[in-house]
């Protein structure tokens, strides 16, 4: 070999002009290739859309049915369990991922029926110390990312981002909002259609209440968060979906409805129940709740300018001046959203908690904050763990999610559970409509669903949330 | 799964108080003013 490198004579020739020709050709078309990947599509709305984009074994996972899986798996796991292998199985399964089993309420493995109860099992009272920071950790899990955001890009991993409007969704310009939706009625919006449900019911924690009941009697469709509250609350009957609650005349007073929009509009598809952890409260608790959440945020009763709708001001809509620095891009410009209109020295930031398989899987609120709506997105059920973080553009983009979406001391604040293969279903303990991993076509991705909490509390607009209060969970399917 | 928070604060006084791949617990510090 050293001979053969020593003395071997160089001798140059010319390369035939067509293999120059074909090595032009294959460098152009990486090019291509990579610009393409690099390009960010937009929908007819100025939104980001995404696409599947990783290597190969990225597109052998997203060929597999992962909703069809999961489904499949929280079934399996849902089938009870004899009670003398449950002290077992739920051992083994709790050496393997680390579960700590002297902080669950119940401590007797008997007691939990399927692996799936378990999954979803509750901590003792106390096991987790509240810190007294204005921001506390919503689960127990693993820190995989925080930071600012710039550009209204969020960071993924270093060097992948994903837009964050993708992410939590746009406000559309003329979709119902709790602005213009005082009396906290369920609205499901598609950005494509709005459909309005008219049935009269306002959600505290978790129990339905006439809107009559909630703000007082009295005719002439007073709306708004001055009428005064009297009496005492009762749940309402839950009616079937078509039933029109608002036409019965015996929910405590009229109560404007919504406008139906067109042909599009239809009834408000009723999910069933969601199991409510929360305790029930009188009208005095809840309102004791409200003010404690109230104080806590500093007194930020009102609207604060970053969720308070405004105009556009785009150019293209002709209604002149903007509140949006110049030289943001067009499909930027584009929409009214709350993360548009920060204070002045604020900024966003973001982080992401990684619940492992081991992990208790409730969160809570981080903060004492109040949940304006909430935006189902229904998408893919991609693992979400560290590996496929790497892997995966767009990852949180492209899975099914539930951003709830409100305020906080310091302006917007949004929490977003975002599901995995193996944790589709996601609850919120005041939602009792919200249905995730459900069977069925999906809308595209970017669609999503929306509801309207401001009925939830008379006093603050919305769903209040003390800091660390439990919100919901993730279960196995 | 997975909890993406997405909050506004205060650019200058805001700090978080975790570093990325820590373990955390419910209502562990995250972040303060």
């Amino acid at each position: 070999l050293i001979n053969a490198w020593t003395e071997t004579p160089t001798k140059w020739y010319p390369l035939p002009l067509a293999v120059g020709a074909l090595l032009l050709v294959a460098l152009q078309y990486r090019k291509k290739v990579r610009r393409a990947q690099k390009e960010v599509m937009l929908d007819e709305n100025g939104v980001e859309v995404v696409k599947l984009k990783g290597p190969w074994h990225v597109h052998v996972l997203g060929a597999l049915p992962l909703r069809n899986m999961s489904r499949l798996w929280g079934y399996v796991n849902s089938l009870e369990l004899p009670v003398w292998f449950r002290p077992y199985g739920f051992k083994l399964y709790a050496y393997a991922f680390g579960c700590n089993l002297d902080e669950i309420e119940p401590r007797d493995l008997r007691a939990y029926p399927s692996l799936g109860d378990f999954f979803y099992r509750k901590l003792r009272d106390g096991v987790r110390p509240v810190d007294d920071a204005i921001l506390v950790s919503p689960a127990d899990g693993t820190i995989l990312h925080f930071g600012a955001i710039k550009d209204l890009r969020v960071e993924q991993v270093k060097g992948i981002t994903y837009s964050l409007d993708a992410f939590i969704g746009v406000d559309k310009p003329g979709s119902i909002n709790s602005s213009n939706n005082p009396l906290g009625v369920v609205v499901e919006h598609n950005p494509d259609m709005t459909v309005v449900d008219d049935r009269e019911f306002a959600n505290v924690n978790g129990i339905e209440y006439s809107l009559g009941q909630l703000i007082g009697g009295g005719n002439g469709g007073s709306s708004g968060t001055n009428t005064p509250v009297s009496g005492t609350l009762t749940p309402m009957t839950e009616e079937p979906a078509g039933a029109g609650g608002a036409s019965d005349g015996d929910s405590g007073g009229s109560i404007p409805r919504l406008p139906r929009v067109g042909a599009a509009a239809k009834k408000f598809e009723d999910q069933g129940d969601v199991s409510v952890v929360e305790p029930e409260r009188s009208l005095q608790e809840t309102l004791a709740r409200d003010v404690s959440v109230a104080k806590e945020m500093m007194g930020t009763l009102n609207r604060t300018p970053s969720m308070t709708p405004t105009n556009d001001n785009d150019n293209e809509d002709g209604n002149g001046g903007s509140s949006t620095p110049a030289g943001r891009p067009a499909h930027e410009r584009k929409h009214s959203s709350p993360i548009r209109n920060l204070r002045p020295g604020h900024s966003l930031f973001f982080t992401v908690v990684y619940l492992a398989p081991g992990d208790y899987h409730r969160f809570h609120s981080p903060t004492a904050w109040v949940v304006e709506k909430r935006r189902h997105f229904v998408g893919e059920l991609f693992s979400v763990s560290p590996w496929m973080a790497k892997r995966l553009e767009g990852l949180f983009v492209l899975n099914e999610r539930v951003a709830l979406l409100g305020r906080w001391r310091y302006g917007f604040f949004g929490m977003v559970p975002v599901g995995a293969t193996n944790v589709g279903s996601i609850h919120v303990n005041f939602d009792k409509n919200l249905r995730t991993n459900v069977r069925g076509r999906r809308p595209p991705p970017g669609r999503y669903s929306e509801a309207v909490y401001s009925g939830a509390s008379v006093l603050l607009g919305g769903q209040p949330l003390e800091r660390a209060q439990e919100m919901g969970g993730f279960r196995l399917g | 799964s997975t909890v993406v928070l997405v909050f506004e604060a205060p650019t200058e006084e805001f700090e978080f108080k975790v570093r990325p791949g820590e373990k955390v617990k419910v209502g562990q510090k995250l972040g303060d003013v």
